[in-house]
């Protein structure tokens, strides 16, 4: 290769180590608190970490498996001895991690597996979006290998938006498929601070200097996204809680594994902010035996301030899409959103049956809406996979009904309020359920010659 | 990626850079470590780098317990670390296997045919 190599490696000496308290109090919240969900968090491989032997606080969280876990949280600024490098060049510049909104595409720019052979890792990119925030703790559907710890990930414009916390996370030793990030201004802000107390003025003054000026409020949820993604709902039914997606005031489409026909009411928590949670019920769920796993609720009261979305009529392999859901963290902190293209679209008789999708979807998930980046609503997320030999899940291959599917019988019901017509999901062909059972589709039987 | 993403790359490839830990050698002991993780160069000209904490906690002379919620402060000096501890920065620029590609054992990590 023609490409410079890096530079030599240059001593360094530590100068403080510091963590971010609202990053830490963003994580209790989101993590530490659901004993029954255990997280754990890992930089060492794909394979979720062992559980600890005795119960820890923090459900295990913090969970000492390792230097780089028993310090999640907390960075250590170094200062490199001599001059780094006397040229000036363009000056870094940090973004409020408040001032992206959920969708908001990201680039991460770290070293998969640190020190090992860096003139072939050093700077690998990754690109996402940021999926979700609890104030300074953001997540990132970035794929981030273990070494990545500490890598810086920036906004579009080229703005320092926060550092790699833990690049691998598990929920109930399912793989997640997000990283998890800590905001930049947050914590250059705590390490002036800390500076200051430890009598360094010249690097905090310095420290400083790169954070952004002070920012209005944060902006309203999920702008960037269209106005379409805020008809993601969140749909609880007893104990079982899952993702819906609302298309009209009173009407609500989810899976039927999340809300089932036997449910008597229903909560539907819609993502708009400022909007409140409606009670509804179920007026139709498919059968058990039909391979269209849907559920449609009829609301008590209309939900307000929702625009509701278009319904695609066609679908293009390789588009770029992305899944709304409440996967994963359910309303601890709204909506997730997952970054990817439509990577397959299962076709009988030249009517697609099925969607496949690269996002990554995690439980909670299903019923979620799947959006094309026009913000046209292209499905709902019914399942990620398992591999039942080795019980590993794979959040970036999953299955959604194609919208053009329920269409018809959406429309008769949203002009007529007739539900006759949802009856039909529960009488596919055999193609559609051998295509949903994961199975070949069978060739048409050869033609006699006679 | 192209040139929307033209900035972003730009940004990172001239923050990027890798951070190692080790303890100095002493006599009749091995040296720890190394531990690494990647880490962001806040300033080229002042040289600071900000990178994950984690690979400095097995230096810290009260142990790694007092990274945890609640058991101390919210930021630690320099002396809160043993005296042997050695910290590397490599930063760019570049990728691919250039002149400076040094030989040697590549540790666990290989590239099995799929």
């Amino acid at each position: 290769s023609a490409q410079p190599a890096p530079r030599a490696p240059a001593r360094a000496r530590l100068l403080l180590l510091v963590c971010c308290p609202a990053f830490r109090a963003g994580f209790a919240r989101l993590f530490g608190g659901d004993t029954a969900e255990q997280w754990r968090f890992a930089g060492s491989g794909p394979e979720p970490p062992a559980p600890p032997q005795e119960s820890e606080d923090q459900a295990g969280a913090w969970a000492d498996e390792g230097p780089l876990l028993a310090a999640l949280g907390w960075f250590a600024l170094l200062c490199v001895e001599g001059s780094a490098e006397a040229a000036a060049g363009p000056r870094l510049s940090v973004a409020p991690a408040a001032s992206l909104p959920k969708g908001a595409p990201l680039l991460a720019c770290g070293s998969p597996f640190g020190a090992f052979c860096p003139d072939i890792f050093l700077n690998s990119l990754s690109r996402g979006v940021l999926s979700n925030a609890a104030g300074p703790l953001l997540l990132t559907d970035a794929r981030c290998l273990p070494g990545t710890e500490g890598a810086g990930v920036f906004s579009a414009r080229g703005a320092l938006v926060a550092l790699v916390a833990a690049p691998l996370c598990w929920r109930a030793r399912e793989w997640v498929g997000l990283s998890l990030l800590c905001a930049a201004d947050a914590l250059l802000h705590a390490a002036a601070h800390a500076l200051g107390r430890l009598g360094s003025p010249a690097e905090a003054r310095l420290l400083a200097s790169l954070l952004p000026p002070e920012e209005p409020p944060s902006p309203p949820l999920l702008p960037e996204l269209g106005a379409a993604w805020t008809a993601a709902v969140l749909v609880e039914c007893g104990s079982v809680w899952g993702s819906g997606v609302a298309l009209a005031p009173r009407l609500v489409l989810t899976c039927r594994h999340v809300a089932p026909h036997e449910a008597k009411r229903v909560l539907v928590r819609p993502a708009a902010p400022k909007s409140s949670p409606v009670w509804g019920k179920v007026v139709f769920a498919t059968q058990d035996t039909s391979p269209y796993d849907v559920a449609v609720v009829k609301l008590e009261e209309n939900l307000r301030g929702i625009p509701f979305p278009v319904l695609a009529t066609h679908f293009h392999e390789g588009e770029d899409v992305c899944v709304v859901g409440f996967g994963a963290f359910g309303q601890a902190c709204g909506p997730s959103v997952t970054s990817g293209i439509l990577s397959a679209v299962v076709e009988v008789k030249d009517a697609p049956v099925m969607l496949q999708t690269t996002c990554a979807v995690h439980g909670g998930s299903s019923g979620g809406p799947l959006f094309s980046d026009l913000g046209e609503l292209l499905g709902i997320v019914t399942s990620n996979t398992r591999d039942n030999s080795t019980g590993a899940t794979y959040p970036h291959l999953n299955f959604s009904i194609p919208v053009t599917v329920l269409e018809p019988a959406l429309e008769q019901y949203r002009q007529t309020g007739d539900l006759q017509r949802f009856g039909e999901l529960d009488r596919p062909g055999e193609q559609v359920r051998v295509v949903w059972r994961l199975q070949r589709v069978p060739a048409e039987p050869p033609r006699s010659k006679l | 990626m192209g040139r929307r993403w033209g900035l972003a790359l730009a940004a990172g490839e001239r923050a990027g850079c890798v951070v190692s830990a080790r303890g100095a050698e002493r006599p009749g002991a091995e040296a720890e470590g190394p531990w690494s993780c990647s880490g962001v160069l806040l300033s080229r000209s002042a040289g600071l780098v900000l990178c994950h904490g984690g690979i400095v906690a097995p230096f810290l002379r009260a142990g790694a317990g007092v990274l945890q919620p609640g058991a101390g402060p919210s930021f630690l000096g320099a002396e809160s670390c043993r005296d042997d501890l050695r910290l590397h920065v490599q930063w760019g620029p570049g990728r691919g296997a250039g002149a400076g590609a040094r030989a040697g054992p590549r540790g666990a990590l290989c590239t099995p045919p799929c």
